[in-house]
């Protein structure tokens, strides 16, 4: 009990995310195991393609886009347990 | 369904688990008993049960933690991530862990359990009606030692129900204070405090001292939160302050201002421009028992379904009538096997009439709680259901130990003990005539007591006999009746009217010692002759009749041995 740490201030407005939904969605992608963490061209075919995999072990509407129906599944609570790889 | 790669599953059966700590968001009574009805979800359908221990290492090690807890994988604040748990195996492996800077709940929005008052500790009501007036929160009105009350029923004006809610002037939870509540002002690092603080932790839970000055006792506990305690922010636990300035303006209720996401969110001081202090205002919660229900699943080898109505969905769905979908049990069946033979038999009818269990209490989730009736012809010397008072009664190694001369008897997952062993034939330097036992939870050793004479044994390796004097005693203590275990190497030693508190590592009494029973545990009888620890919970035999009380020394459930401890027909 004796460790000192300053209290973090956190203001309300502050944490607004400023993160795009593209950017939220590769945060939840690479997170959950859909998207491999790999750079340059490849990055926006993997990007479709990590998205088709979610949506299809999600039961979603297999788009490979970022339609609302994917939007708030990726907004939605859930378990931290990765649905993909180890 | 999906399960893990290999089909990682546990080699048995019988699994056992440990609550490592808990919530302040949720009495304790009411997560025990979430839990225990999370593993109940698969015990009804695959052969497996589950116990709880608390002494030991368990199959599945629950635990509540924030942010960085402890393993690689750091929770993210409110919402987003509620939980993870492991596959099953050794270590951390089948661990389940819990988001703390989530609300838990049941799912519908704050639970206060209440204490003392007249209703049995059930639930509060909101809102309910009190002089005529609405309530939708705990409140201090009619009293005047500024207590928060409720009431349990929706007219306390009618029906007179209440109970008092969480408060740390009523009790505290973990830590070693042994759910004292807290003593304010209480010095801390030479600091006075008159409320409770999260200073000298990084982790952000509210502690008190249960002692006045905390740096000469080290006695602390943690606060539970009150139903209007904020989640997250920067002021968990502490209750909204109404009115308060933001950016200038007066709010007399939590708002949405200030923030993108739509969350409502309140200061905790008169002034956030000033303090900066705030907090999410509750809302609904998560529930507790989904989501363990859920991550009890990987604990036992399920991976996430793609099935949205499946409980092993990875996405979070409240449900008020919770039922297991085909997949789930297609896949726990898939690992391990479908559930065997009849539901378990409903206890026989007894003499003593069967409480209602109240909504709280723990659930028959798992057989440890059912009765097994039993066909096969028993040796009446043998048949712990004819012993009138048992020798001494211990919880050795997490498994309930019963002595009769000579013999002794475990208490198994279910029904009554079976055949019994000789004490002999496991602890061979031991008489016949036991009169206490008990284990050190800290080091695992045990001690047995006969007469004025003791044991330790460490594994097979045995010490003794040695006499009572080497401990401390008088010669006026004739023998040692029941022993309760505290999990900071201190045991309580007792014989009627005295017991004493023994320091197991110094092997000696501590000083201040005897101190009388009847005046320290209120309500248990002064000639207990067997007294031990169980679950958690302190028991005074006394003929046939046990006293339980908590560890809070409340005095919760008067029951039969023979029926309610032995599980006899």
């Amino acid at each position: 009990t004796s460790l000192k740490t300053p209290m973090t201030i956190v203001f309300p407005g502050e944490i607004r995310s400023n993160l795009t939904d593209l950017e939220s969605a590769e945060k939840y992608l690479a997170r959950y195991g859909y998207l491999p963490l790999e750079n340059g061209e490849q990055r926006h075919t993997s990007i479709k393609k990590s998205l088709l995999k979610m949506q299809q072990k999600l039961g979603l509407q297999e788009t490979g886009e970022l339609d609302s129906e994917t939007m708030k599944a990726i907004k939605t609570p859930r378990c931290g347990v990765p649905d993909v790889g180890k | 369904f999906q399960t893990f790669e290999g089909d990682l599953k546990w080699d048995h059966n019988d699994i056992t688990y440990k609550i490592l700590n808990y919530s302040p968001d949720l009495d304790p009574e009411v997560t025990d008993d979430a839990f225990a009805r999370a593993f109940k979800v698969w015990s009804d359908v695959a052969p497996l049960t589950f116990t709880r221990i608390y002494n030991g290492e368990p199959d599945i090690n629950i635990l509540f933690g924030s942010d960085n807890h402890g393993d690689p994988y750091p929770f993210d604040g409110k919402d987003g991530l509620l939980a993870h748990a492991y596959p099953p195996g050794a270590g951390v492996y089948g661990d389940a862990h819990f988001d703390d800077d989530e609300f838990w709940t049941l799912g519908t929005g704050v639970v206060v359990k209440t204490h003392f008052g007249n209703a049995d500790g059930a639930l509060c009501h909101f809102p309910f009606t009190f002089d005529g007036q609405s309530y939708s929160s705990c409140t201090s009105a009619g009293r005047s030692d500024g207590h928060l009350w409720c009431s349990t029923t929706s007219n306390f004006d009618k029906d007179k129900k209440y109970g008092f809610c969480p408060s740390e002037l009523l009790y505290t939870y973990d830590g070693n204070g042994e759910g004292q509540p807290c003593v304010f002002p209480f010095i801390f690092e030479g600091k006075s405090y008159s409320s409770c603080t999260t200073e000298g932790r990084s982790d952000g839970y509210r502690w008190c001292s249960t002692t006045a000055n905390f740096d000469k006792d080290v006695k602390y506990g943690f606060c539970p939160n009150r139903d209007t305690a904020v989640v997250g922010g920067n002021s968990q636990g502490d209750p909204c302050i109404f009115p308060f300035t933001f950016l200038g303006a007066t709010y007399n209720q939590c708002t949405t201002e200030g923030r993108q996401d739509g969350k409502s969110w309140c200061a905790t001081t008169s002034s956030y421009d000033r303090d900066r202090k705030w907090g999410f205002c509750s809302d609904k919660g998560y529930s507790l028992f989904l989501v363990a229900a859920h991550e009890f699943g990987h604990a036992l080898g399920l991976e996430h379904s793609s099935i949205q109505d499946a409980l092993m969905y990875p996405n979070y769905r409240y449900e008020s009538d919770f039922h297991l979908h085909p997949d789930d049990i297609e896949g726990i069946q898939y690992l391990y096997g479908p559930k065997t033979g009849p539901n378990p038999t409903p206890p026989q009818p007894t003499k003593k009439p069967k409480t209602t269990p109240s909504p709280t209490t723990t659930a028959t989730a798992t057989t440890t709680e059912s009765v097994e009736p039993s066909d096969s012809p028993v040796d009446p010397t043998q048949d712990p259901c004819q012993v009138k008072e048992f020798d001494a009664i211990a919880e050795l190694q997490g498994v309930l130990h019963l002595f009769k001369d000579g013999l002794y008897w475990t208490l198994p997952a279910s029904g009554p003990p079976k055949s019994p062993k000789k004490i002999s034939d496991t602890w061979p330097e031991l008489p016949a005539n036991i009169d206490s036992a008990f284990q050190d939870p800290q080091s695992k050793k045990m001690f047995f007591f006969s007469g004025r004479k003791f044991w330790q044994y460490t594994g097979s390796s045995v010490l003794g006999p040695r006499s009572l004097d080497k401990l401390g005693f008088g010669k006026d203590v004739d023998k040692i009746l029941g022993a309760i275990t505290r999990d900071n190497g201190k045991v309580l030693l007792f014989n009627g009217e005295r017991y004493w508190r023994l320091d197991v590592k110094a092997q000696a009494v501590d000083k201040g010692y005897p101190r009388n029973t009847g005046e320290d545990y209120a309500g248990v009888p002064s000639d207990s002759h067997d007294i031990f620890v169980y679950k958690g919970k302190y028991y005074f035999c006394q003929d046939k009749f046990f006293w339980r009380m908590t560890w809070r020394k409340q005095v919760e459930k008067v029951g039969y041995v023979k029926y309610d401890i032995v599980r006899c027909p």
